[in-house]
């Protein structure tokens, strides 16, 4: 298997919505976007919350969010400190 | 659309007639039962309205180009600001630029003294049910830690892109470069022993033996008969070796940006190849950010999204003194409070090129100057890629960021106004507008060109 470095942001695609995706029909334009602070950085988050915050969050809890703003998760790039969700549309 | 998860935030960027403040609720719901962060709007998470407190939030978007093909509370600037007003206390909304031209929205929250102490539900209900579960914002939830260090955004939203700029971004055109790096490149058999073993060392060192035997499938401009699969490390050598200017111009190995595992959907392919080509993963180059890695997707027939994690460089480790805190080094590009971390920042773009809608935008938080590319670089770079007709520039920086770059430039400057001002001219084009916003504890500056 492949086990990329410690540090290495790995790549993971979700080959079930990015094979066959087609955006024929889909309208782009100008983005909307969302940024939401629970903390004012990494290392201040409250003792409540899980060591790695957000990122504790399994991808696959972010789906039926990401249903209600009509998104599908395309890939995921996941490094130590960030994942970045590519997502349609 | 993109999604960027840090342990302390969530960054959702979404195109065309995406609904994203609905599902804003579901993300505190998230942060709140997965992510373990507070919550004031309700006494107990079995309370289906329960939702995480935000210490900020940012919601903007540049002006309407299609209102009436929006869904949801997205029809207008007016409904988007009373969804946001009615599900937080505390929330200011600005319009930036032009009223009859290109301008910019914005909504913000802002945090309170961290001595407030938080309101509970019953003081905070009102009469009826309308924002009985309103959520306050505003509250750190711990001071202990350090406020995020170099936090700035840069945004350049691109309009009337260069007709033949935007070709690149699309799947028949990319097709079509791509097959045709491909046949130009000698077959697997009749490569030399050199450079075989050269190609299997690369790829064995980046872990790429595991993809021997997958295949990629590239579709011509002609016809979809001319399709040309080919095993994946094969392509792989093809990038390894792509510094061959004959067949590429200004190649850079992509392989030095990428995942293998990119190269097992066409879409994800075919985006690689649109990055490397267009010029989008030479922004933050592998000379400056070594540990840059660009996740690419092309979309059918035409549309590009890619999403970009960029490491900070590693920087040259001081001798360590006495006590093992790493001596003296200033630098918080590299180091979190603890001297433990490097910061990662992000960078994501997103590309209509359909003639009657053209877009672009570029949006990232990689902090300017230092030891990387000065933010001036990086909007000329974006803005040759697309060529625009029109274009808004927002940088959104903190003020102790900026209050350290002043300090750090010995200007004397008392803001990053002066520290941004090569951004005022960009060759080719007139600057409209440079409007200044100045919050409590960010200074936005908006700028507009427009072609000369």
């Amino acid at each position: 298997t492949f086990s990329p470095s410690e540090g290495t942001p790995h790549l993971t695609i979700n080959h079930d919505v990015a094979a066959d995706l087609d955006s024929t029909n889909a309208f782009e334009g100008p983005e909307k976007l969302l940024e939401v602070w629970f903390a004012p950085g990494p290392d201040a988050l409250p003792p409540s919350a899980k060591p790695n915050g957000l990122k504790a969050v399994p991808s696959d809890t972010w789906v039926d969010m990401l249903d209600m703003v009509n998104c599908k998760i395309l890939s995921v790039l996941d490094s130590e400190h960030v994942d970045a969700y590519l997502l349609s549309e | 659309s993109s999604m960027f998860v840090f342990p302390h935030k969530l960054i959702l960027k979404t195109c065309g007639t995406t609904t994203l403040l609905l599902g804003l609720h579901r993300l505190l719901r998230i942060a709140a039962e997965h992510a373990g962060f507070p919550f004031h709007n309700t006494q107990t998470l079995n309370d289906i309205h329960a939702a995480a407190t935000p210490w900020r939030v940012f919601y903007s978007r540049k002006n309407f180009l299609f209102p009436h093909k929006q869904e949801g509370p997205h029809r207008s600037w007016k409904q988007e600001v009373k969804y946001l007003d009615d599900m937080f206390e505390g929330g200011s909304a600005y319009m930036v630029g032009k009223m009859n031209g290109d301008h910019w929205y914005l909504y913000i929250t802002s945090p309170q003294s961290p001595f407030t102490p938080p309101r509970t539900p019953e003081e905070r209900t009102p009469t009826g049910t309308a924002g009985r579960f309103k959520i306050p914002t505003g509250r750190a939830p711990c001071f202990n830690g350090g406020l995020e260090s170099n936090d700035e955004t840069l945004e350049i939203l691109m309009t009337d892109l260069d007709p033949e700029n935007a070709k690149k971004f699309y799947l028949e055109n990319a097709s079509a470069v791509a097959s045709s790096r491909l046949s130009a490149y000698p077959p697997r058999d009749s490569r030399d022993a050199a450079a075989a073993a050269t190609s299997a060392a690369a790829s064995s060192s980046a872990g790429m033996d595991d993809l021997s035997g997958s295949t990629v499938t590239v579709k011509t401009a002609s016809t979809e008969e001319d399709s040309v699969s080919i095993a994946a490390d094969e392509m792989l050598d093809v990038f390894d070796n792509g510094s061959d200017s004959d067949l590429h111009g200004s190649y850079t190995p992509l392989s030095e940006h990428l995942d293998p595992e990119c190269f097992t959907t066409e879409g994800h392919a075919l985006g690689t190849v649109v990055s490397d080509v267009c010029g989008l993963s030479e922004v933050y180059p592998t000379s400056k950010y070594p540990d840059a890695r660009i996740d690419s997707y092309l979309f059918s027939p035409c549309g590009f999204s890619a999403n970009g994690i960029v490491p900070a460089p590693q920087q040259q480790q001081k001798p360590r003194d006495g006590n093992g805190d790493g001596g003296e080094d200033n630098n918080n590009e590299t180091d979190n409070d603890n001297g433990s971390a490097r910061s990662t920042h992000y960078f994501t773009v997103h590309v209509t090129p359909e003639p009657v809608c053209s877009f672009a935008s570029f949006e990232t938080n990689v902090p300017g100057g230092q030891n990387g590319r000065e933010t001036s670089e990086v909007v000329e770079h974006v803005v040759d890629i697309f060529k625009p007709g029109r274009f808004s520039i927002t940088l959104f920086e903190a003020k102790p960021n900026l209050a350290a770059a002043a300090a750090a430039a010995g200007d004397g400057l008392a803001t990053g106004v002066g520290r941004s001002k090569r951004m005022e001219k960009i060759k080719g084009y007139r600057r409209i507008d440079r409007i200044v916003h100045d919050f409590d504890d960010y200074e936005l500056v908006f700028r507009f060109f427009e072609r000369e």
